[in-house]
């Protein structure tokens, strides 16, 4: 058939022409529009000319969960992820920009602080959750069956001569041997954070016994900045649209 | 009005048996008389070929998919068509100056996710809802 062959020469025609390079350049300011950025991000290598893994391997999970959770529910099948994660629109990880650690060599309490930044969160979205993630190895200094109370704090004011207002966000108990990541919900400071940016002064961390004696985060296995890659410690916050995004017609 | 012997009506719905969504980089053609049906089509834009891997994590490219083609009477029995659409294509037919044709435009559309790094080597998953056309009709 003359006219099936002219259709499908035309298509294929037109599918397998090489873009022009403004045709290009048009195509990928199209392509940055829809994904609301004003140019192309150039991430920075880090020193060691690898970029920080533990958030892109945490995101990248996170990725293939909601690809299949979209290919469940063309399916009509149950979405097997929460439900902040369902209806996030945007989800961001946020690299420890800076971390100070009061630890054994100084007075007790110990602690460790972490500190993120929020400013390039994107335009006419709200957070609905925040996390801390941190991961822990066994402890091999102490008893593996004590209890230990991690806590993590907003700091609130920051003083020379006294110590910081800190505002009390989450806490979790287990057991010294325990290995793994572990999740804060730190939804309220990113949410203080995003009101007025200013007042970001960080997270701190504070291990104790179940008597109350403080230990040094470090001593009980709590990896910072000094872990390898893959278990350096971060923040993920995740957002939701208030409103459809306005496009501007092109 | 007369009593009629009801028979057992298939559940209604918009989708016809065979819906215009093949994979594939074209979806089923049809030609009617020298024009193209209202069918699927796509673009496959890839992020490699952009040279954006540095910062794209994830996918490796994307298919962008539009419907093109014409929504004429008789409407193609393959074609996915509202009931408006198979009106609206008779009045046109009736009234051509006075009534547009139905249009070919996405019937159903899912979410797609980009992953990728901004400047700050923060990493960011985005979900564009409504962004992947899976199958084009009349409207």
């Amino acid at each position: 058939n003359s006219s099936f062959l002219r259709s499908h020469l035309h298509a294929s025609s037109f599918l397998q022409r090489r873009l022009s390079g403004r045709e290009k350049r048009e195509m990928q300011r199209e392509i940055l529009s829809i994904l609301g950025l004003p140019g192309r991000p150039r991430p920075k290598a880090s020193a060691g000319g690898k970029l920080p893994s533990s958030a892109p391997l945490f995101m990248l999970d996170l990725y293939h969960a909601m690809a299949r959770e979209e290919e469940d529910e063309e399916e009509d099948q149950a979405p097997p992820l929460g439900r902040v994660i369902s209806r996030a629109d945007t989800v961001m990880s946020f690299v420890n920009m800076v971390e100070h650690d009061r630890d054994i060599f100084y007075q007790k309490p110990y602690w460790k602080e972490f500190r993120f930044d929020l400013t390039q969160i994107p335009t006419g979205e709200s957070v609905t959750a925040a996390e801390f993630r941190i991961y822990k190895l066994r402890s091999f200094t102490r008893d593996v069956n004590k209890t230990l109370h991690i806590s993590i704090y907003e700091i609130m004011k920051e003083y020379s001569n006294r110590e910081s207002d800190l505002f009390l966000l989450d806490l979790q108990e287990l057991q010294a041997g325990a290995e793994g990541w572990l999740v804060f919900d730190v939804t309220a400071a990113s949410n203080h954070w995003l009101v007025n940016r200013k007042h970001n002064l960080g997270l701190r961390l504070y291990v104790e016994t179940d008597d109350g004696q403080s230990i040094d985060p470090g001593s009980a296995g709590l990896l910072g900045r000094r872990g390898p890659r893959s278990k350096q410690p971060f923040m993920v916050t995740f957002f939701r649209a208030s409103q459809n995004p306005v496009r501007v017609t092109r | 009005a007369v009593k009629q012997l009801k028979k057992r009506q298939p559940k209604k719905t918009n989708d016809l048996p065979h819906p215009n969504k093949l994979p594939g980089i074209f979806d089923d053609i049809h030609v009617s008389e020298g024009r193209q049906v209202c069918r699927r089509h796509e673009l496959y834009v890839s992020f490699q070929d952009l040279g954006w891997l540095d910062w794209v994590i994830a996918p490796q490219g994307y298919s962008a998919f539009y419907c093109e083609g014409e929504c004429a009477f008789p409407l193609d029995s393959c074609m996915n068509a509202t009931n408006h659409a198979i009106l609206q294509s008779l009045v046109h037919l009736m009234k051509p100056e006075a009534v547009p044709k139905a249009c070919c435009a996405p019937t159903k559309l899912s979410a797609t996710s980009v992953l990728y790094y901004d400047s700050n080597n923060n990493v960011i998953l985005k979900k564009h809802r409504n962004m992947v056309v899976k199958s084009c009709g009349c409207h």
